[in-house]
């Protein structure tokens, strides 16, 4: 943000841009400048560029914080149940591993299900993980029915005193309405299990992804539920702001961020910290 | 879609009056939103909007009694040149065997289109060999053995751990066992990771394949743009991928990386199974950015 003497259209226009180029999206743009209209408005800011960007960052982090604030994790069962699901590519497997790696920091009992049963090696790649992390996954090999899996595997874990299970479900495209619908059986299998199951759905987010994560959540929502957010890559250049109009929305929470490959690389939501890193 | 979107946006403006210079600045915000809603990239869509205002605003569309008609057709023809002409080839005239590059971002589809482009090649008559230069993410290799298991096209796989070491190798074994094209596969990848970037180009300097292809997210938002312009910088790949494409995004990166790096687009990946390819069509990706 640059320096202007005083607020004028300019630094308006730039901040647009700010937000538009962060994926943030028009109508969530246009939604946060009027809410800062409003804010400049109220207090002195003598046209000073650093108090537009608290406000701004108030304002954004506003946006953000009620929803990861207001609902806490759902995670004092025995076992709380994560369901990880998302487009293809997104970030899901390697997140679960992280997910892992932080939980068995707290130590917890963690166990995984390899319930993409679909894509090639992909029970290979979330069993090296498991070897890696010295955690079990349940798994029944390519082709099996994925919502067998997690019904074996809560059924598993429920057994054996797991404090954590995170099921690992294929990629899939939102507008594919088989693949919904498979993904939909699988929760209902867990639910059969244990009818509080699953206690989390994450929706894992690509960072670099645009407007069509907003799509993206409103399908998930509709199939299984979704309870929270995690987003990937911002270890790029990506900003992520594609979170902020389904916060908006759909009031569902961001509750971590990728930032690298490695098992270590996941932050916990910090609204104020996304907030400056949106706007740097 | 953009057409009935507009020409009720047009028919609310005129009332009964004729086109005004302000009529169609206000077309432009509402093709701004269109083309920003469709991930086109800001600064891509900005000159772009430019261009088509100035064309917008000459005599032929005020005089015209369907403006609307006049405008899409100018922001349809110019969408249609900055996507470029269609059907741009794949180079594969030099000796065999003719070393591809395949590079990207972390989880774009590279390897899965490698596997796609294997069997484009092999209807084609080609005999293509699967290379897997990603020595880092877990069951990379596995993934493309097992891909290529499935389409019975042979992958070198030797356990070596230098992606460079194991593309010079490739183009060995291919000369060994009559292999005419070699698909190499790499580690999806930040532009922004100097080390990473730099053993592309060793790869590259190793085995010069007279094609680069980079593979992109259709879903890929504003981002995409700066990723694209760094990996033509490193490497000045030939031609782009876009994959994903059978997803409800609009797919306005393919406009911004096309327009940015001014490289084709060289195939549309459009589904998880390894026939779910296809060459790239400009006017149907517009159709789809405006729609
Ligand atoms: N730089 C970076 N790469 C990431 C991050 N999260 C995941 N990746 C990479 O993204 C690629 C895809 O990750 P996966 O975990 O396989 O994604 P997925 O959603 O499980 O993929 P599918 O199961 O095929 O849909 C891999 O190369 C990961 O290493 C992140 O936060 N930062
Ligand atoms: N629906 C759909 N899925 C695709 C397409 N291309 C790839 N995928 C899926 O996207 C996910 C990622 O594909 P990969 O081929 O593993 O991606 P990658 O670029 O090799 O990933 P890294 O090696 O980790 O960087 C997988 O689930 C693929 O099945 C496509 O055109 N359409
Ligand atoms: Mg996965
Ligand atoms: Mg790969």
């Amino acid at each position: 943000i640059s320096s202007h003497s005083k607020i004028s259209e300019e630094l308006y226009d730039e901040l647009e841009e700010t937000l538009i180029t962060a994926d943030v999206g028009i109508d969530s743009t246009l939604a946060i400048l009027e809410t800062l209209r409003e804010k400049v408005r109220k207090v002195s800011t003598n046209g000073d560029p650093e108090i537009i960007y608290d406000l701004l960052t108030d304002t954004i982090d506003e946006v953000m914080r009620p929803a990861a604030e207001e609902k806490p994790l759902n995670l004092g069962h025995t076992p709380s149940v994560i369901l990880i699901v998302g487009v293809n590519g997104s970030g899901k497997t390697t997140t679960i591993a992280k997910l892992t790696y932080h939980f068995l920091k707290q130590n917890k009992k963690v166990l995984l299900a390899a319930a993409d049963t679909f894509r090639a090696a992909a029970t290979e790649q979330i069993v090296e993980w498991g070897d890696r992390l010295g955690v079990q996954v349940i798994q029944q090999g390519h082709g099996a029915d994925p919502a067998a899996v997690a019904f074996d595997a809560l059924q598993s874990a429920k057994a054996r005193g797991f404090d954590i299970l995170i099921v690992d479900t294929a990629g899939r495209l939102h507008n594919k309405a088989n693949l919904m619908h498979e993904l939909e059986k699988i929760y209902r299998a867990m639910k059969k299990q244990d009818p509080e199951a699953p206690h989390e759905v994450f929706l894992v987010l690509d960072g670099t992804t645009g407007q069509n994560a907003l799509q993206q959540a409103k399908i998930f929502q509709e199939t299984s539920g979704v309870t929270g957010l995690v987003i990937t890559k911002l270890d790029g250049t990506a900003k992520g702001g594609a979170v902020i109009p389904i916060c908006r929305e759909l009031g569902i929470p961001l509750r971590f961020i990728g930032i690298g490959e490695k098992m270590e690389d996941l932050e916990p939501f910090d609204p104020s910290a996304f907030a400056r890193a949106l706007l740097a | 879609q953009l057409t009935e979107r507009f020409e009720s946006f047009f028919k609310k403006i005129r009332g009964h009056g004729k086109l005004s210079e302000d009529n169609i600045r206000d077309s432009m915000r509402e093709v701004r939103r269109i083309l920003l809603e469709a991930d086109v990239n800001f600064k891509v869509v900005k000159d772009f909007i430019g261009r088509v205002q100035e064309k917008a605003l000459g005599q032929e569309v005020i005089k015209s009694i369907t403006p609307g008609q006049q405008v899409i057709k100018i922001i349809h023809d110019e969408l249609i040149v900055l996507l470029g002409e269609g059907q741009s080839r794949l180079d594969l005239s030099g000796l065999p065997p003719i070393p591809l590059m395949i590079v990207g971002l972390q989880g774009s589809g590279k390897t899965t289109f490698c596997a796609k482009l294997a069997l484009h090649l092999r209807r084609k008559g080609k005999f293509p060999l699967l290379a897997a230069a990603d020595v880092y993410r877990p069951a990379a290799i596995d993934q493309l053995k097992q891909l290529g298991k499935q389409l019975d096209i042979p992958v070198w796989a030797p356990g070596q751990a230098n992606p460079v070491q194991i593309c010079k190798d490739a183009l060995v074994e291919a000369r060994k066992t009559g292999r005419d094209v070699v698909l190499m596969d790499t580690a999806g990848r930040l532009h922004i990771d100097q080390e990473m970037m730099d053993e592309l180009v060793k790869i590259r300097e190793a085995v010069k394949p007279p094609e680069i292809l980079y593979v992109a997210d259709g879903m890929g938002g504003q981002d995409a743009v700066k990723a694209a312009l760094e990996f033509a910088a490193k490497l000045d790949f030939n031609g782009v991928v876009l994959t994903k494409m059978d997803g409800d995004s609009k797919g306005g990166a393919a406009l911004s990386i096309r327009a940015v790096t001014g490289k084709p687009i060289r195939f549309i990946g459009n589904g998880e199974k390894p026939d779910a390819l296809e060459e790239f069509h400009p006017d149907r990706m517009a159709s789809r950015i405006l729609g």
